[in-house]
């Protein structure tokens, strides 16, 4: 199963 | 107040026909540097960052630093108003609930002013590191626009595969499978034709093609392409805006789960 990560899983929130 | 004069306006339309479809609503945000925005796509698996720098425009002032929140299809509107070969101005007064578009004709025998109700946005900013990648491709837009469009008539998803051998575009569906290859090829005539690939190491991603199509709406801001690559990062496609500045796209890989 692939799975779609997001953005929040890699950059932080300011 | 804010005043920008920007000579070639179709830069604007451009850039407003490229990100309508991802991101409904933004705030643009105006300083002394320049004009900027970013946003995500409301699944939060995208970001849009665009940076028009002040040095690229006619005229630029901006007495401080204004953040303006404008529905994008609203301002698509109103730019297609504009024609191609238009000079675009954009002013704001500080604290005020409008901006103000204005288009002169080449020939300045056609003025016309289009006002717009800006909005309150609240918005989630990331802060995005400066990362050095694992590898840089750099190739002719138009070629990866064609990629993205012709395998997502077979799956829905693409492998991008960077090797000393040139980077591998994979995807597979229902009715079967495809592999583009596009190898290092700088002997061209035009530098913007080249496909230059810079790799420290090698790195394969997965995504899901629909943004990918999104993100080559792009593709008559810039005859090449950038996209950059690590396996712990998002995907980088970056399309530069003559003298200006930029239009960046990141995308969130696909992993196995």
């Amino acid at each position: 199963e692939i799975f779609q990560t997001s953005l929040e899983d890699f950059f932080t929130n300011k | 107040m804010l005043e920008f004069r920007l000579v070639q306006g179709s830069l604007l339309k451009k850039v407003m026909e490229a990100i309508k479809d991802l991101v409904t609503d933004a705030n643009f945000e105006c300083s002394s540097t320049g004009f900027s925005l970013q946003a995500m796509d409301s699944s939060h698996v995208a970001l849009v960052a665009l940076l028009l720098r002040s040095e690229g425009f006619e005229h630029y002032r901006c007495d401080r630093n204004l953040s303006m929140g404008m529905n994008l299809n609203n301002m698509s509107k109103m730019l297609k108003c504009a024609g191609n070969d238009d000079i675009i101005t954009i002013k704001a007064d500080d604290g005020g609930d409008i901006v103000t578009f204005m288009f002169e004709s080449p020939s300045q025998d056609k003025i016309s002013d289009f006002e717009m109700k800006l909005m309150d946005i609240s918005s989630e900013q990331l802060g995005i590191p400066e990362s050095e990648y694992q590898s840089i491709v750099r190739m002719p837009a138009a070629e990866f626009q064609r990629i993205c469009k012709d395998l997502s008539s077979i799956g829905d998803t693409v492998i991008i595969s960077v090797t000393k051998e040139g980077v591998k575009f994979s995807t597979r569906g229902d009715i079967g499978s495809a592999n583009i290859v596009c190898r290092q090829n700088t002997s061209v005539d035009k530098p913007e034709e080249a496909t230059v690939i810079e790799m420290k190491e090698p790195v394969s991603l997965t995504f899901a093609l629909r943004y990918m199509n999104s993100f080559t709406k792009a593709t008559p801001l810039s005859n090449s392409v950038s996209l950059s690559m690590s396996s712990d990062l998002p995907l980088v496609v970056e399309y530069k805006i003559a003298d200006m500045g930029y239009l960046r796209f990141y995308l969130a890989p696909k992993i196995e789960d």
